[in-house]
Protein backbone atom coordinates (compact mmCIF):
# COMPACT_ATOMS: atom_id res chain seq x y z
CA UNK A 1 0.00 0.00 0.00
CA UNK A 2 0.95 3.56 -0.66
CA UNK A 3 2.11 5.79 2.15
CA UNK A 4 -0.57 8.37 2.24
CA UNK A 5 1.60 11.07 2.41
CA UNK A 6 3.53 10.32 -0.91
CA UNK A 7 2.21 11.98 -4.22
CA UNK A 8 -0.13 9.43 -5.62
CA UNK A 9 0.91 9.22 -9.55
CA UNK A 10 -1.92 9.06 -12.63
CA UNK A 11 -0.51 5.27 -12.98
CA UNK A 12 -0.83 4.74 -9.44
CA UNK A 13 -4.76 6.24 -10.02
CA UNK A 14 -5.24 4.11 -13.12
CA UNK A 15 -4.50 0.81 -11.19
CA UNK A 16 -6.41 1.64 -8.16
CA UNK A 17 -3.76 1.49 -5.61
CA UNK A 18 -4.75 2.58 -2.20
CA UNK A 19 -3.11 4.44 0.37
CA UNK A 20 -2.90 3.19 3.88
CA UNK A 21 -5.65 5.02 5.09
CA UNK A 22 -8.17 4.18 1.54
CA UNK A 23 -10.71 2.01 3.14
CA UNK A 24 -10.49 -1.78 1.90
CA UNK B 1 6.35 -24.35 -16.73
CA UNK B 2 6.78 -28.10 -15.81
CA UNK B 3 4.93 -28.53 -12.72
CA UNK B 4 1.92 -26.43 -13.74
CA UNK B 5 -1.17 -28.32 -14.94
CA UNK B 6 -1.87 -28.15 -18.77
CA UNK B 7 -5.46 -26.27 -17.58
CA UNK B 8 -3.97 -24.17 -15.89
CA UNK B 9 -1.94 -23.15 -18.81
CA UNK B 10 -4.91 -23.51 -21.06
CA UNK B 11 -6.80 -21.02 -18.48
CA UNK B 12 -4.39 -18.88 -18.73
CA UNK B 13 -3.89 -18.16 -22.05
CA UNK B 14 -8.08 -18.10 -22.06
CA UNK B 15 -7.67 -14.99 -19.92
CA UNK B 16 -5.01 -13.34 -20.96
CA UNK B 17 -6.70 -13.30 -24.40
CA UNK B 18 -9.95 -11.82 -23.32
CA UNK B 19 -7.95 -9.20 -21.42
CA UNK B 20 -6.40 -8.10 -24.68
CA UNK B 21 -9.54 -8.27 -26.69
CA UNK B 22 -11.58 -6.12 -24.04
CA UNK B 23 -8.98 -3.70 -23.98
CA UNK B 24 -7.79 -3.44 -27.20
CA UNK B 25 -9.01 0.06 -28.84
CA UNK B 26 -9.85 -1.35 -32.39
CA UNK B 27 -10.59 -4.51 -33.19
CA UNK B 28 -8.86 -6.64 -35.71
CA UNK B 29 -11.20 -7.47 -37.90
CA UNK B 30 -12.54 -3.60 -38.55
CA UNK B 31 -8.45 -2.68 -38.53
CA UNK B 32 -8.38 -5.03 -41.59
CA UNK B 33 -11.34 -3.40 -43.16
CA UNK B 34 -10.42 -0.14 -43.34
CA UNK B 35 -6.83 -0.83 -44.55
CA UNK B 36 -8.07 0.83 -48.22
CA UNK B 37 -8.81 4.25 -46.09
CA UNK B 38 -6.03 6.01 -47.06
CA UNK B 39 -5.01 9.23 -46.34
CA UNK B 40 -5.77 11.72 -49.69
CA UNK B 41 -2.58 13.48 -50.86
CA UNK B 42 -4.10 16.90 -49.15
CA UNK B 43 -5.03 15.39 -46.10
CA UNK B 44 -0.96 13.89 -45.72
CA UNK B 45 0.33 17.31 -46.74
CA UNK B 46 -2.27 18.89 -43.88
CA UNK B 47 -0.01 16.94 -41.74
CA UNK B 48 2.98 18.26 -42.56
CA UNK B 49 2.02 21.45 -42.61
CA UNK B 50 1.32 21.05 -38.96
CA UNK B 51 4.11 22.98 -37.12
CA UNK B 52 6.49 20.50 -34.94
CA UNK B 53 5.01 20.85 -31.63
CA UNK B 54 1.56 20.47 -32.98
CA UNK B 55 2.05 16.88 -34.32
CA UNK B 56 4.49 15.96 -31.03
CA UNK B 57 1.01 16.87 -29.43
CA UNK B 58 -1.14 15.04 -31.51
CA UNK B 59 1.48 11.79 -31.39
CA UNK B 60 1.29 12.59 -27.93
CA UNK B 61 -2.23 12.33 -27.35
CA UNK B 62 -2.77 8.77 -29.37
CA UNK B 63 0.15 7.45 -27.47
CA UNK B 64 -1.54 8.00 -24.29
CA UNK B 65 -4.78 6.68 -25.30
CA UNK B 66 -2.85 3.70 -26.31
CA UNK B 67 -0.59 3.55 -22.98
CA UNK B 68 -4.03 3.93 -21.14
CA UNK B 69 -5.37 0.61 -22.93
CA UNK B 70 -2.24 -0.99 -22.16
CA UNK B 71 -2.32 0.03 -18.37
CA UNK B 72 -6.13 -1.62 -18.32
CA UNK B 73 -5.03 -4.80 -20.31
CA UNK B 74 -2.49 -4.65 -17.28
CA UNK B 75 -4.97 -5.21 -15.29
CA UNK B 76 -6.83 -7.69 -16.29
CA UNK B 77 -3.72 -10.10 -16.61
CA UNK B 78 -3.95 -12.96 -14.32
CA UNK B 79 -1.51 -12.40 -11.54
CA UNK B 80 -0.67 -8.77 -12.68
CA UNK B 81 -3.00 -7.21 -9.75
CA UNK B 82 -1.21 -9.96 -7.33
CA UNK B 83 2.22 -8.60 -7.74
CA UNK B 84 3.05 -6.11 -5.41
CA UNK B 85 2.08 -2.16 -6.05
CA UNK B 86 5.49 -1.35 -6.91
CA UNK B 87 6.71 -4.28 -9.18
CA UNK B 88 3.05 -3.49 -10.96
CA UNK B 89 4.37 -0.17 -11.25
CA UNK B 90 7.64 -0.82 -12.58
CA UNK B 91 6.66 -2.95 -15.00
CA UNK B 92 4.24 -1.09 -16.68
CA UNK B 93 6.55 2.30 -17.10
CA UNK B 94 9.44 -0.19 -18.54
CA UNK B 95 7.02 -1.81 -20.62
CA UNK B 96 3.84 -0.08 -21.54
CA UNK B 97 5.87 2.11 -24.66
CA UNK B 98 7.00 -1.10 -25.29
CA UNK B 99 3.58 -2.99 -26.23
CA UNK B 100 2.11 0.28 -27.74
CA UNK B 101 4.60 -1.05 -30.38
CA UNK B 102 4.10 -4.89 -30.64
CA UNK B 103 0.36 -3.61 -30.45
CA UNK B 104 0.50 -1.15 -33.09
CA UNK B 105 1.71 -4.08 -35.67
CA UNK B 106 -1.66 -4.84 -35.81
CA UNK B 107 -2.48 -1.46 -37.27
CA UNK B 108 0.17 -1.70 -39.92
CA UNK B 109 -0.40 -2.69 -43.20
CA UNK B 110 3.00 -4.13 -44.19
CA UNK B 111 2.33 -4.31 -47.71
CA UNK B 112 2.22 -0.67 -48.36
CA UNK B 113 3.89 0.13 -44.67
CA UNK B 114 0.89 2.31 -43.82
CA UNK B 115 -0.40 2.80 -40.09
CA UNK B 116 -3.87 3.03 -38.85
CA UNK B 117 -3.71 6.66 -37.39
CA UNK B 118 -6.67 9.06 -36.66
CA UNK B 119 -9.40 7.13 -38.67
CA UNK B 120 -7.25 6.20 -41.91
CA UNK B 121 -4.02 4.69 -42.44
CA UNK B 122 -1.03 6.51 -43.54
CA UNK B 123 2.74 6.21 -44.38
CA UNK B 124 5.79 7.19 -42.11
CA UNK B 125 5.15 11.02 -44.56
CA UNK B 126 2.24 12.25 -42.33
CA UNK B 127 4.71 11.94 -39.66
CA UNK B 128 7.06 14.04 -40.89
CA UNK B 129 6.41 17.52 -39.10
CA UNK B 130 7.51 15.59 -35.82
CA UNK B 131 11.17 15.95 -37.28
CA UNK B 132 12.39 12.24 -35.92
CA UNK B 133 12.22 10.13 -39.34
CA UNK B 134 14.64 7.89 -38.49
CA UNK B 135 12.87 7.09 -34.77
CA UNK B 136 9.39 6.68 -37.41
CA UNK B 137 11.45 4.62 -39.87
CA UNK B 138 12.78 2.59 -37.50
CA UNK B 139 9.21 2.10 -35.42
CA UNK B 140 7.84 0.95 -39.44
CA UNK B 141 10.70 -1.70 -39.79
CA UNK B 142 9.95 -2.89 -36.33
CA UNK B 143 5.98 -3.33 -37.27
CA UNK B 144 7.31 -4.64 -40.48
CA UNK B 145 8.88 -7.86 -38.60
CA UNK B 146 6.39 -8.42 -36.10
CA UNK B 147 3.88 -8.68 -39.69
CA UNK B 148 6.37 -11.07 -40.87
CA UNK B 149 5.91 -13.66 -38.73
CA UNK B 150 2.13 -13.73 -39.04
CA UNK B 151 0.83 -13.87 -35.27
CA UNK B 152 -2.88 -14.75 -34.86
CA UNK B 153 -4.73 -12.31 -32.15
CA UNK B 154 -4.11 -14.65 -29.35
CA UNK B 155 -0.38 -15.28 -30.01
CA UNK B 156 0.15 -11.09 -30.08
CA UNK B 157 -2.02 -11.73 -27.06
CA UNK B 158 0.36 -13.55 -25.44
CA UNK B 159 3.42 -12.13 -26.99
CA UNK B 160 2.33 -8.28 -25.66
CA UNK B 161 1.45 -9.87 -21.86
CA UNK B 162 5.04 -11.36 -22.09
CA UNK B 163 6.56 -8.06 -23.53
CA UNK B 164 5.03 -6.46 -19.59
CA UNK B 165 5.77 -9.30 -17.72
CA UNK B 166 9.74 -8.78 -18.09
CA UNK B 167 11.52 -10.39 -15.21
CA UNK B 168 14.75 -8.64 -15.89
CA UNK B 169 13.28 -5.32 -15.59
CA UNK B 170 15.41 -3.46 -13.17
CA UNK B 171 14.04 -2.27 -9.42
CA UNK B 172 11.69 -5.27 -9.08
CA UNK B 173 11.31 -5.76 -5.77
CA UNK B 174 9.33 -9.87 -6.06
CA UNK B 175 11.41 -11.00 -9.27
CA UNK B 176 10.70 -14.43 -8.44
CA UNK B 177 7.03 -14.17 -8.31
CA UNK B 178 7.32 -11.99 -11.53
CA UNK B 179 9.77 -14.70 -13.12
CA UNK B 180 6.81 -17.22 -12.56
CA UNK B 181 4.37 -15.27 -13.83
CA UNK B 182 6.49 -14.79 -17.25
CA UNK B 183 7.43 -18.34 -16.98
CA UNK B 184 3.49 -19.37 -17.16
CA UNK B 185 3.09 -17.11 -20.03
CA UNK B 186 5.91 -18.15 -22.27
CA UNK B 187 4.28 -21.88 -21.62
CA UNK B 188 1.10 -20.25 -22.89
CA UNK B 189 2.41 -18.70 -26.03
CA UNK B 190 4.17 -22.46 -26.57
CA UNK B 191 1.03 -24.01 -26.36
CA UNK B 192 -0.57 -21.70 -28.95
CA UNK B 193 2.19 -21.62 -31.64
CA UNK B 194 2.73 -25.96 -30.98
CA UNK B 195 -1.02 -25.80 -31.59
CA UNK B 196 -0.36 -24.25 -34.93
CA UNK B 197 3.27 -26.16 -35.35
CA UNK B 198 4.75 -23.33 -35.26
CA UNK B 199 6.93 -23.26 -32.60
CA UNK B 200 10.03 -22.16 -34.72
CA UNK B 201 8.58 -18.39 -34.45
CA UNK B 202 10.23 -18.14 -31.00
CA UNK B 203 13.44 -18.12 -32.52
CA UNK B 204 12.30 -15.41 -34.91
CA UNK B 205 10.57 -13.05 -31.88
CA UNK B 206 12.59 -9.78 -31.94
CA UNK B 207 15.19 -9.43 -29.20
CA UNK B 208 14.23 -7.33 -26.24
CA UNK B 209 16.72 -5.06 -26.52
CA UNK B 210 14.55 -3.84 -29.92
CA UNK B 211 12.36 -2.95 -28.30
CA UNK B 212 14.03 -1.20 -25.14
CA UNK B 213 16.17 0.68 -28.34
CA UNK B 214 13.29 2.07 -29.93
CA UNK B 215 11.48 3.53 -26.33
CA UNK B 216 14.73 5.03 -25.45
CA UNK B 217 15.51 6.57 -28.67
CA UNK B 218 11.16 7.86 -28.36
CA UNK B 219 12.61 9.91 -24.91
CA UNK B 220 15.98 11.30 -26.50
CA UNK B 221 13.42 12.28 -29.30
CA UNK B 222 11.12 14.01 -26.85
CA UNK B 223 14.20 15.63 -24.61
CA UNK B 224 15.66 17.39 -27.75
CA UNK B 225 12.17 18.50 -28.38
CA UNK B 226 11.79 20.04 -25.50
CA UNK B 227 15.02 21.80 -25.32
CA UNK B 228 14.10 22.84 -28.30
CA UNK B 229 10.93 24.49 -27.50
CA UNK B 230 11.67 24.95 -23.81
CA UNK B 231 8.48 27.63 -23.57
CA UNK B 232 5.80 25.53 -24.08
CA UNK B 233 2.98 25.56 -22.22
CA UNK B 234 3.25 22.32 -19.74
CA UNK B 235 -0.15 20.83 -20.96
CA UNK B 236 1.07 20.72 -24.14
CA UNK B 237 1.57 17.29 -23.26
CA UNK B 238 -1.25 14.92 -21.75
CA UNK B 239 -0.11 14.60 -17.96
CA UNK B 240 0.17 10.50 -18.33
CA UNK B 241 2.86 10.78 -21.13
CA UNK B 242 4.48 13.36 -19.18
CA UNK B 243 4.52 11.31 -15.57
CA UNK B 244 5.68 8.49 -18.17
CA UNK B 245 7.98 9.68 -20.16
CA UNK B 246 8.70 13.49 -19.37
CA UNK B 247 10.85 12.75 -16.04
CA UNK B 248 8.40 13.90 -13.53
CA UNK B 249 7.80 10.86 -11.98
CA UNK B 250 8.32 10.12 -8.92
CA UNK B 251 9.57 6.20 -7.54
CA UNK B 252 6.81 4.30 -6.11
CA UNK B 253 7.67 4.40 -2.52
CA UNK B 254 9.82 7.65 -2.54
Amino acid sequence: KLNPHQKVTLLQLLLGHKTEESPE
Amino acid sequence: APDTPWMEIERLVRDVCQSFRQTCQFRLDHLQRLRPLLFSREEVAGYQRKTVWEMWRCCAWRLTEAIQSVVEFAKGLPGFMDLCQHDQIVLLKAGAMEVVLVKMSRAFNADNRTVFFEGKYGGSDIFRALGCAELVGAIFDFCQSLCALRFSEDEISLYAALVLINATRPCLRDREKVHQLQRLLEAGLHLLLGGSHRVDVLAQLPPKTKLRALCSQHVEQLRAFQRLYPALAPDTFPPLYRELFGGEAETPGG
